[in-house]
């Protein structure tokens, strides 16, 4: 049995929003500790993963695993159907083929009930091991979803270029060309708004513009973002939970 | 011209 109640529903719904763009088919398991999902985009260049801690539920109960089978444009329409301020419970049985959605408004006593026939779905679960990077940066999510956004407008693919004090985002397309230039800060009042590098190798690496208009959806659940480079691995996107993470690895752009 | 390399490769079945 598994039953897992947000404190808000707006919760839950900006986790989905934050990466349903760009997989649909996602297998979400259950188990004592939280919720962990994974997916991998149709052209393969993006993994998706997800780990919502037991810590960021109200209440959080899961006896035996359970995998829901989700399609995400599915789940997204009842998810629309909530208020942002009431609170969500999922709940399934161990061999579920539906799970419900239940959405209270404990001040009003409203209850919405929704049940969301589950899918069974063939998905691999790759072993996500921790990977070396040459360089980490912090900095906060909003300003990193503008960078990407405005410069995207100029050129399929972007740059990354980090030397020791530097980091450079950087789009050479037909139209013209841009780049933006960031130093480390730090911001004493509001720590969030600092930047952080950490740089033990030089990295310039190239990136598809449209992954990372999909990476920068997950803004909306941090005000920060943890960027990991490395010229020998997937760039590691990560946005952080109360309890767990959203991250997105990304393959590069390589010289054919 | 660059490509786009695959996430696949990179991560093991488990």
């Amino acid at each position: 049995m598994l039953e897992a109640k947000f404190e808000e529903a707006s919760f839950f719904k900006r986790i989905i929003d934050g990466f349903k763009d760009c997989v649909q088919l996602v297998n979400f398991q259950c188990k004592d500790d939280g919720i962990i999902a994974q997916a991998v985009d149709d052209s393969r260049v993006l993994l998706v993963s997800l780990e919502i801690g037991s810590e960021s539920f109200q209440t959080y109960r899961c006896d035996h695993p359970i995998t829901l089978g989700i399609d995400l444009n599915s789940l997204s329409k009842i998810l629309r159907c909530g208020n942002n301020t009431d609170t969500l419970t999922l709940i399934a049985d161990d061999t579920p083929d539906s799970v419900l959605l239940l959405f209270e408004d404990t001040k009003r006593e409203r209850i919405a009930e929704y049940s969301l026939k589950l899918m069974d779905i063939d998905a691999d679960f790759l072993k996500i091991e921790e990977l070396a990077y040459e360089s980490t940066l912090m900095m906060p999510s909003a300003e990193f979803a503008k960078n990407v956004r405005d410069l995207s407008q100029l050129s399929d693919s972007l740059t990354f270029t980090i030397t020791k004090e530097t980091i450079k985002f950087q789009a050479d397309g037909d139209i013209g060309s841009g780049s933006v230039i960031l130093k480390p800060y730090v911001n004493m009042d509001d720590p969030d708004q600092s930047i952080k590098l950490e740089m033990e190798q030089p990295v310039d690496l190239t990136f598809g513009s449209k992954y990372l208009l999909d990476i920068v959806k997950g803004s909306a659940l941090s005000n920060k973002v943890g960027i990991r480079l490395s010229s020998e691995a997937p760039a590691l996107f990560q946005f952080d939970l109360s309890s767990g993470f959203l991250q997105f690895f990304l393959a590069p752009k390589f010289n054919d | 011209k660059k490509k786009q390399r695959s996430i696949e490769g990179f991560f093991k079945k488990s």
